[in-house]
């Protein structure tokens, strides 16, 4: 951020946050059962939209931004939809593929 | 090797599939290798089931406790190649179909329509896993997708990546270099066929550098090869 530009608004007023969430819940059919849980959604997405930021400045070659997961915690979205059972590593018991020639 | 490279122009890959919530990420990488293997092999491409993988597949890792494959709470894709290799094969995706929970095993053997001969693990060395890519068909691989609960598109090359947040993906091509603005360079990129639906990423895939092992690209790498019945 420009050190020389003072931030006058609030961080979620900066982040549009609510009309974010309004679109995200258009664009992806999310409904809540209880205003509570209405009400959780929006702070996990007011979360993951500061993530989001944060991931556009350490990953300045890709967009990131609302994904059908922002309503997600990083806990939830890793019990819900990744599953690799162990840690990444070349296992070491299993059969070498063969060296390729790579030239020509 | 080419320059740029994608097995999707050549017919090897079958649409985008959605593992929805279920932690199955590891069956779609499994099927998605061997759907690959299978068109190499016999000129044809099947949608493989999922399902049986999720119902039926319980194989563990010999090398570390308790990597068993539990359906939608996680599995490795060796695991899953070993499973096929002593079941005998894969039922098709229709005949089988995915429900994105987990189910009593109804695997029958007189519908198996992809088998596998045998599977080996890549090295490290990323001219190797492009070389096996181009020459064995699509890649089981594992990604730390730390970034990708929050990617939309471009070529994903963070500095740094998380831990614990792993995920079992198919490598499918790579491309030369994408012009990256910030970086005012090209940058080679792996580019990757995820199982979250086509409304995630750039119509379900997404794109990583191809530079220093980024979010643990290189380190799971494992290639099939197809029996031909």
């Amino acid at each position: 951020d420009d050190l020389l530009i003072r931030q006058v608004v609030d961080d979620d007023h900066s982040l549009n946050a609510e009309h974010h969430f309004t679109k995200f819940k258009t664009t992806f059919g999310k409904t809540y059962a209880t205003e509570e849980e209405h009400n959780y959604r929006f702070a996990v997405f007011k979360s993951n939209l500061r993530r989001a930021k944060k991931h556009a400045k350490l990953d300045p070659s890709a967009v990131h931004g609302v994904t059908k997961f922002s309503d997600l915690t990083p806990r939830e979205f890793r019990r819900q939809f990744l599953g690799l059972k162990r840690r990444l590593r070349l296992p070491a018991d299993a059969h070498k593929a063969p060296i390729l020639p790579t030239n020509n | 090797l080419p320059e740029d490279f994608d097995w999707r122009d050549k017919g090897a890959v079958t649409g985008v599939k959605d593992q929805g919530s279920c932690g199955s990420c590891w069956s779609f990488s499994a099927t998605g290798a061997l759907e690959g293997a299978h068109f190499l092999a016999t000129g044809n491409l099947e949608s493989l089931s999922e399902q049986q993988l999720v119902d039926c597949d319980n194989v563990c890792d010999p090398e570390e406790q308790g990597a068993c494959d539990a359906g939608c709470n996680g599995g490795l894709m060796n695991n899953a190649f070993q499973y096929i290799l002593q079941s005998g094969g894969v039922q098709r995706e229709k005949d089988y179909p995915y429900t994105g929970r987990d189910g009593k095993c109804h695997f029958d053997k007189s519908k198996i329509v992809a088998s596998v001969s045998n599977f080996s693990v890549v090295s490290l060395d990323e001219d190797q896993i492009a070389a096996n890519l181009v020459h064995n068909g699509p890649l089981a691989v594992a990604i730390n997708a730390v970034y990708m609960q929050t990617y939309i598109g471009g070529v994903s090359c963070p500095y740094i990546c998380g831990k614990h947040q792993d995920h079992g993906v198919l490598l499918v091509g790579y491309g030369a270099g994408e012009y990256a603005p910030i970086r005012l360079k090209k940058k080679p990129f792996w580019i990757i066929k995820n199982s979250w639906g086509e409304n995630w990423g750039e119509n379900g895939y997404y794109k990583i550098c191809r530079v220093r092992n980024i979010c643990g690209v290189d380190s799971m790498v494992s290639t099939v090869a197809a029996a031909i019945s």
